[in-house]
């Protein structure tokens, strides 16, 4: 049912380059293959697991091979979903082995946490609104509207998010309460804590996350063996 | 378990979409 709709088949089938084995996908091939938007619990893992790997590669960056350097994201292209279920940023212009910047280029350059972990909200709106039309707007769980708007630093001057969610009542509780008691994302970790707050057992996040992404790139990549055969 | 379908409503003024875009 993932890949109902007509522009789905023609979209995967030149959704990846080269027929070789892959070790990862973009978030941006993982939209054009699916031609849909990500789901709720794969942007909590996505957001969990990037800000993981952002985390580890902060603390220690020259013991990560997949080093990430701080810098704003401009695309969906940027992300990276391994086979393994870890998440990272592509490495660009200017990071070690890679060439530097030039004419056309993003442009990257080095900025604070906050501003990596508000254009990673942006980044994963625009994943969870792919696909729709400009007038329309996709109605989310108000704990993950609340974690969009603080990463993305949307949140109104007095706290309080837009209410236009419906059915938010049946699922506010005492556990909502918990969550909203940070009211500022300032780091990476502020990140990974919302997250593990929306698992029922926070201890599990780790593992949780990591195996929705690791199921994310394993269900794209036999969408496109499978839609590849059928071309 | 997350159902596959969502809900989608006009975009809004003030909502989340709208905030987004002016960043």
């Amino acid at each position: 049912s993932s890949a109902s709709g007509s522009g789905a088949p023609a979209a995967a089938a030149g959704g990846l380059d080269g027929g070789g084995p892959r070790d990862s996908l973009s978030l941006e091939e993982i939209l054009r293959l699916y031609n849909q938007p990500i789901n709720e619990e794969q942007a909590w893992a996505v957001c969990y697991q990037c800000c993981g790997s952002l985390r580890a590669a902060a603390r220690d960056p020259r013991s990560r091979p997949r080093r990430a350097p701080r810098r704003r994201l401009e695309a969906p292209a940027q992300i990276r979903v391994w086979k393994d279920g870890t998440v990272t940023l592509a490495p660009g212009p200017g990071d070690p082995g890679e060439p530097p910047p030039g004419a056309g280029t993003l442009g990257y350059s080095h900025c604070t946490e906050t501003e990596v972990i508000e254009s990673l909200g942006i980044i994963i709106y625009k994943a969870l609104d792919y696909g729709l039309k400009e007038n329309e707007e996709r109605e989310l769980s108000p704990p993950l509207e609340q974690l969009i708007d603080h990463m993305a630093n949307t949140v109104e001057a007095d706290g309080s998010n837009d209410e236009g969610y419906e059915a938010a009542d049946e699922v506010i509780d005492e556990e909502d309460d918990e969550k909203r008691k940070i009211s500022i994302i300032r780091s990476y970790k502020d990140v990974m804590k919302l997250c593990a707050a929306h698992l029922p057992t926070q201890s599990e996040a780790p593992n949780h996350y990591q195996a929705v992404c690791r199921a994310l790139f394993a269900e794209t990549m036999e969408l496109h063996t499978f839609l590849s055969k059928i071309k | 378990k997350e159902k596959s379908l969502y809900k989608i409503k006009p975009k809004h003024d003030s909502g989340i979409k709208a905030k987004i875009s002016m960043k």
